[in-house]
């Protein structure tokens, strides 16, 4: 049992070292549009990111078992759902026309409830003079900076200013968290069948047609799936609902493959 | 729209593509094997069909281009917002009979965002910059020469970037832009903005890119302006997306740049919708832990 679980953790810490130090721009220099190791690389996302997320909503749910029995334990963790998915923000990374995989692209759609009945623009310093004074500030900015790292003798340490300070706690949550004017609601994922589409264009140039004419017929986008689609359809497209469906996707291997076979664009990539 | 005196419709729906890649050199019919680029295929198999083939290494036949521009100006464009267009507009560059120039990744630039600018400008006026779907396009790893490597601007290639891009880039924004390659679009006037972010000056693969930490790294400039911007963005109560070529993940960041580009955007939660990104070719979504990346951060000071 022990030596099984070295060989785990091995694994997983060969995840984490894929996911830190594998260089994404020298595959692509190398191998042009290929997919290479991308099949290793979503295994090491679900192994190591979606994995955690999963993790701390266990423990969410454990916590708050824990506390119906002792309700006065204090904990710095997360208690809720809506807490844990405060301190995340999520990176949406889309699919490319190029085809490593199929050429896909998507729509998104937000809400925008309420925009016309909005408050009125207020008035604000036009854009043209803030960008004026944040070019001086930022030239400032920037020779302070190579004059101070030249001179040896100051020890100063001054304030990194690429540290952002907390966010107000009176500042409410935004479009991302809770649901409101500019919220992601739901997004439509297209992608073009190459196969498919190759298929009919010869088929209809070898009958003699024009092949522009063929062309035009025989290439199309189709909906791959959307937000709302099964097997896993999101509600709406908060932080929240995307942690939630990361936890899902560690725990039902039917889900992760169609998930899979959607990150790979509907192509049947298999890395083996 | 303030900007040109007329009433918008809004759809609710905004466009996100990425990674064209459009090949000069895909020659349809020639061997897959040897990336498209016109030698005789050796077997049927071998064959580089007219709009491309999935998974075989060779990059976009310009048709797919075309067919795909075509297609979203007939099916999508009267229905969105805005496009966000996150970069690689050009080849890669692993033929090495036919290696890349900077000539070459300009022209092509140029060429392709042309094809938006016709596709989504207003054709019935003569304002180059009256568009009927605003676009925010962004700087990928390989529209730049040679790949990966970006430096601080003002540069020429950042000259040449704004040259190319002079009617997506407002214009109160061409000194700014010329240092950084980035710019703030509003697509909805005083309500929803969208950040165009050059990604490669926090890009590890760029060998200008050490850090986010000393003072002089172009990613530390970076992310002073990101800091300024989200901060007038909060005070004129705007909204706002990310957008950008290289994602802000550990596996393509320098990890401070990763850590205080997390951090920003776990800090101003209040304001930030999410971030669009490309360059993995893959359809998939990283959640970032803000706190983790505080925590990061104070450990390494």
């Amino acid at each position: 049992e022990e030596s099984h679980k070295f060989g785990q953790d091995e694994e997983d810490q060969f995840d984490e070292l894929f996911l830190q130090s594998a260089d994404a721009a020298s595959e692509v220099h190398l191998m042009g549009a290929s997919p290479v190791g991308k099949e290793t690389y979503m295994k090491s996302v679900r192994k190591t990111i979606y994995q955690k997320i999963h993790d701390k909503l266990e423990e969410i749910v454990d916590n708050i078992e824990i506390g119906k029995k002792r309700k006065k334990k204090k904990t710095t963790k997360p208690k809720t759902l809506d807490e844990l998915s405060e301190r995340y923000s999520i990176v949406n990374i889309g699919g490319s026309i190029v085809p490593t995989f199929n050429p896909g692209f998507r729509v998104w759609e937000y809400n925008i409830t309420g925009l016309e009945q909005g408050t009125q623009i207020q008035q604000f310093k036009p854009w043209n003079e803030f960008f004026e004074d944040l070019e001086k500030k930022l030239q400032t900015e920037f020779l302070d900076e190579v004059a101070i790292e030249g001179v040896e003798s100051n020890k100063v340490r001054r304030p990194d200013k690429t540290i952002p300070k907390k966010k107000p706690e009176s500042i409410p949550l935004g479009p991302a968290y809770e649901p409101q004017l500019f919220s992601p609601t739901k997004f439509v994922q297209y992608f073009a069948d190459l196969k498919e589409i190759n298929d009919e264009y010869y088929g209809k140039t070898d009958s003699g047609n024009d092949n522009s004419k063929a062309a035009k017929e025989a290439f199309k986008f189709q909906v791959e799936y959307t937000s709302e689609d099964k097997p896993y359809p999101m509600e709406s497209l908060l932080v929240k609902d995307f942690l939630k469906l990361a936890s899902d996707l560690t725990q039902d291997n039917k889900l992760w493959e169609i998930f899979k076979e959607r990150a790979f664009i509907s192509s049947g990539y298999d890395e083996d | 729209d303030p900007r040109i005196g007329k009433e918008r419709l809004l759809y609710g729906r905004f466009l996100h593509i990425t990674d064209i890649h459009p090949d000069r050199l895909y020659k349809e019919g020639s061997s897959i094997d040897y990336v498209c680029h016109g030698k005789e295929p050796s077997k049927k198999r071998d064959y580089a069909p007219k709009f491309g083939k999935a998974m075989a290494g060779c990059d976009s036949p310009v048709d797919l281009m075309d067919h795909t521009l075509r297609w979203i100006g007939e099916h999508l464009k009267d229905k969105i917002d805005f496009v966000i267009w996150t970069g690689d507009n050009i080849r890669h560059d692993n033929d090495r009979k036919n290696p890349r120039t900077e000539f070459q990744i300009f022209e092509m630039n140029e060429i392709v965002a042309g094809k938006f600018q016709a596709l989504f400008g207003n054709q019935n006026t003569e304002d180059p910059r009256d568009f009927d779907v605003d676009i925010i396009p962004s700087l990928g790893n390989n529209d730049v020469f040679p790949h990966n490597l970006f430096a601080m601007g003002p540069t020429l290639q950042t000259r040449e970037l704004y040259r190319i891009w002079s009617n997506f880039v407002p214009q109160e924004q061409k000194r700014i832009f010329s240092r950084s390659a980035s710019f703030l679009t509003e697509v909805i006037p005083g309500k929803l903005a969208v950040l165009s972010i050059n990604t490669l000056y926090l890009f590890k693969a760029n060998p200008l890119v050490d850090n986010c930490n000393s003072r002089k790294q172009p990613g530390y400039q970076s992310l002073i302006w990101l800091g300024y911007i989200l901060d007038e963005i909060r005070a004129r109560g705007m909204k706002v997306w990310l957008s950008g070529h290289v994602p802000p993940i550990e596996k393509n960041f320098d990890s401070s740049c990763f850590h205080k580009f997390t951090l920003w955007t776990y800090e101003y939660r209040d304001i930030i919708i999410g971030g669009l990104y490309g360059h993995m070719n893959m359809d998939h979504f990283i959640p970032v832990d803000g706190k983790k990346a505080r925590k990061a951060l104070t450990r390494q000071v």
